[in-house]
């Protein structure tokens, strides 16, 4: 393997985004790129993040190969990269560790760092191709806003989507708040726009405790998309440039 | 109140 990112930031943000989530991940790579799966240890959350090959340049990757990285060790690693700095990720056959090249672009920098690898027995769950009833997209910033307010209030979410717009709903023990969201253009700022792409109302309650460490990723995309339908996982998605992309699946809770 | 489900429930192992 060998794969150039511009932006050594990109890989560092997806990293401190999942870390409190899942611990210990293989990165998959292939000829199409590097793609990441993992469940959090109470099986209620998974990330799924792909970095297509398009996303580097250049991208090569002459065998299949899963790197069993400690996400931790990771992060120290990609803290010692400057902000612009790029980032080269180096692997052998079989290897033993991943090796890690940060090149400053207007100095002659260069640092390098080896990060031992590991064996990970993951399970990888199958996600089937949905068409979901409820898609929403938001301004990320206004979605880790909302789930910040209502966690003050209450450990769950009611998310409902109607024709009315989406409401986020929550009661507690101090009492209730809701927020409502409509569709809404703004042609100056469109990271701004709220689009909601409704084929049937959805009502579905979630832990707010995941959602919030879902929105870790708002830094990574000025949008976030929620994608709804009744009694299934919730689709949280940040759309990186070059189609690649950070989801998160939040399992709902289902009246009893 | 609802229960929390698992994701498992939802989506196949592989």
């Amino acid at each position: 393997l060998e794969a150039r990112l511009e932006q050594a930031n990109l890989l560092k943000k997806v990293v401190d985004a999942i870390k409190d989530l899942v611990q210990d991940c293989n990165f998959d790579c292939n000829d199409s790129g590097i793609a990441l799966q993992a469940m959090d240890n109470s099986h209620v959350a998974l990330v799924s993040m792909m970095l297509k090959s398009e996303s580097f340049s250049p991208f090569r990757c002459d065998r299949n190969i899963a790197l069993g990285i400690n996400l931790t060790s990771l992060q120290k690693v990609l803290r010692c990269a400057n902000s612009e700095d790029i980032l080269t990720l180096k692997a052998e056959d079989a290897p033993d560790v991943v090796n890690l090249v940060f090149e400053s672009a207007d100095s002659d920098r260069l640092s390098e760092y080896d990060i031992k690898l590991m064996d990970i027995d993951q399970e990888h769950l199958g996600i089937p191709e949905t068409e979901y009833a409820a898609n929403i997209s938001m301004p990320s910033a206004e979605f880790q806003k909302i789930c910040r307010d209502l966690m003050a209030l209450s450990e769950s979410v009611a998310i409902e989507c109607t024709k009315e717009g989406v409401k986020f709903s929550c009661n507690g023990d101090i009492g209730s708040g809701s927020v409502t969201l409509r569709s809404h253009t703004n042609v100056d700022k469109p990271e701004n726009n709220v689009e909601i792409d409704l084929t049937e109302p959805v009502a579905l309650t979630f832990s707010l405790k995941y959602l919030v460490n879902f929105c870790k990723a708002s830094g990574l995309s000025g949008q976030v998309k929620l994608c709804l339908s009744n009694e299934v996982p919730l689709l949280v998605e940040y759309g990186l440039a070059s189609n690649s992309y950070l989801r998160f699946y939040l399992a709902p809770k289902i009246g009893d | 109140t609802p229960v929390q489900n698992d994701l498992t429930e939802f989506f196949v192992m592989v």
